[in-house]
């Protein structure tokens, strides 16, 4: 960092100066490039989610902390290399035996008042799943020994080829021309046949993964029709004695959102 | 006393022909770490290593540093690499071969495929608990994502996205496909 840089003489209340438009929503940063910012190591953003809209999954070169200012929903933090606690409940054997279970993280409710500490480096993604909007305001603490890089806050996204929210800064302070894949994911820069063999997938699915549909020009938030299916155990009510009681039988089995869900019961093992 | 203890840490581990590998898997290669797990003065460093060695036309899937940088050291024979930053953009895309070294800034996505018979590399890692994280394969964020995120994040049909989570069965190292195993012999 440069000499003197918190050698402030005057501060100011700041107003983001930068908005990127969604298909589901909006993001608005504020230059980290600016003095107050530099002096404290950190970037801010506000994220705005419209109903059914998920905020694509990526992680940060960088630690977060985000307060949610309004709205509730759901966010997934992939620890990786930690197990998939979350599963489908089996269904009776011969259908289980085409069916395919989904697993996954563990998923969170959030809801206005919550911080959710994102560590470095750990994809994050959130999905709004109400009518009112969600705000979240992000900090990224671009000063910390968890980052490696420079003071530039970085968003690397799984998805998409939408307009990263820092990146115009990241221009401005090391004067570069934009490039002609800037704003793609991290998936667009590998070769096809390194997608294939690595994922063993077919051509079409590569392509979707590293952006190349027609379509696609969602942004970094996108709608999703009919809403998220999501495994999670049902909210609890606070004080509802009988819906505490019915939710300890349902976390014992966590059911799968929605109606198709409702209808299969676990299978009891007694089996060692 | 302390400086006891400081004069006689233990300062050497051996990664390079340890036979007990972190990674193994016999048609595609090993990988050994050495972490400050393994050699507690790395903690006070904050430095940690990798020493690997793929069979030819083996995979390391697509994969990123989450809190270290890495330099890898090629110590014989010649892999292709290629490596994207945070715009997408592929930052390195050719030939590592011995005697030469290449650094992959903390989470650029990287992955290699051996060209040689054996390649063997040395990666120095600027963490002393340094972690992976895989884009692809068992255990990759991607198969730890619900099913429909995947589905909706990359804009794919159901089917298409049990695919993309369950279709690799590996999780770092992919052994060459059968056509490249006989194509090679």
């Amino acid at each position: 960092s440069q000499q003197n840089e918190c050698q402030l003489e005057r501060l100011d209340a700041l107003e983001p100066d930068n908005r990127i438009e969604s298909e589901g929503g909006l993001i608005e940063t504020w230059n980290p490039n600016n003095r107050q910012f530099r002096c404290a190591g950190v970037a801010l953003s506000r994220v705005t989610l419209q109903r059914n809209a998920l905020r694509r999954p990526y992680y940060s070169n960088a630690p977060q902390e985000i307060y949610i200012q309004q709205g509730n929903g759901y966010f997934g933090v992939v620890f990786p290399g930690c197990p998939e606690t979350f599963e489908e409940p089996q269904e009776s054997e011969q259908r289980e035996r085409r069916r395919y279970r989904d697993s996954h993280q563990k998923v969170n409710r959030f809801r206005e008042g919550d911080i959710i500490a994102v560590p470095t480096g750990n994809v994050l993604w959130m999905y709004n799943d109400q009518d009112t909007p969600v705000i979240a305001i992000s900090l990224t603490d671009t000063g910390s020994s968890n980052n490696q890089l420079d003071q530039i806050p970085r968003r690397f996204y799984l998805a998409g080829n939408q307009e990263q929210e820092f990146l115009r800064y990241q221009r401005e302070q090391g004067g570069k021309q934009e490039q002609e894949n800037d704003g793609n994911n991290i998936f667009s820069g590998f070769k096809r046949d390194f997608l294939e063999d690595a994922l063993n997938v077919n051509r079409h699915i590569v392509d979707r993964l590293q952006g190349r549909n027609e379509d696609e020009e969602k942004g970094a938030i996108v709608k999703v029709k009919g809403g998220l299916s999501i495994i999670t155990p049902p909210e609890r009510q606070r004080g509802s004695r009988q819906e505490e009681d019915e939710d300890e039988k349902e976390e014992r089995q966590p059911s799968r959102r929605r109606d198709e869900s409702q209808k299969g019961e676990s299978r009891r093992h007694g089996d060692n | 006393g302390l400086e006891e203890t400081v004069c006689t840490a233990k300062l050497r581990v051996n990664i390079g022909s340890s036979p007990s590998p972190d990674i193994y898997n016999p048609q595609a290669g090993r990988i050994n770490t050495v972490t400050s797990l393994d050699l507690p003065v790395l903690r006070w460093l904050k430095l940690s290593a990798e020493h690997g060695s793929l069979r030819k036309n083996a995979l390391i899937v697509p994969h990123y540093n989450r809190n270290a940088n890495s330099v890898i050291y090629a110590l014989k024979g010649r892999a292709r690499l290629q490596v994207v930053n945070c715009n997408g953009n592929t930052v390195f895309d050719g030939e590592l071969e011995a005697g030469r070294a290449l650094t992959v800034p903390q989470n650029y996505a990287v992955a290699a495929k051996s060209l040689s018979e054996r390649f063997t590399y040395v990666a120095f890692k600027t963490n002393d608990r340094d972690g992976i994280a895989r884009l692809a394969g068992t255990s990759s964020v991607i198969n730890d994502l619900p099913l429909d995120v995947v589905a909706a994040t990359f804009n794919l049909q159901r089917n298409e996205a049990r695919q993309l989570k369950s279709n690799n069965p590996f999780k770092l190292l992919v052994p060459p496909r059968e056509s490249e195993k006989r194509a090679s012999a």
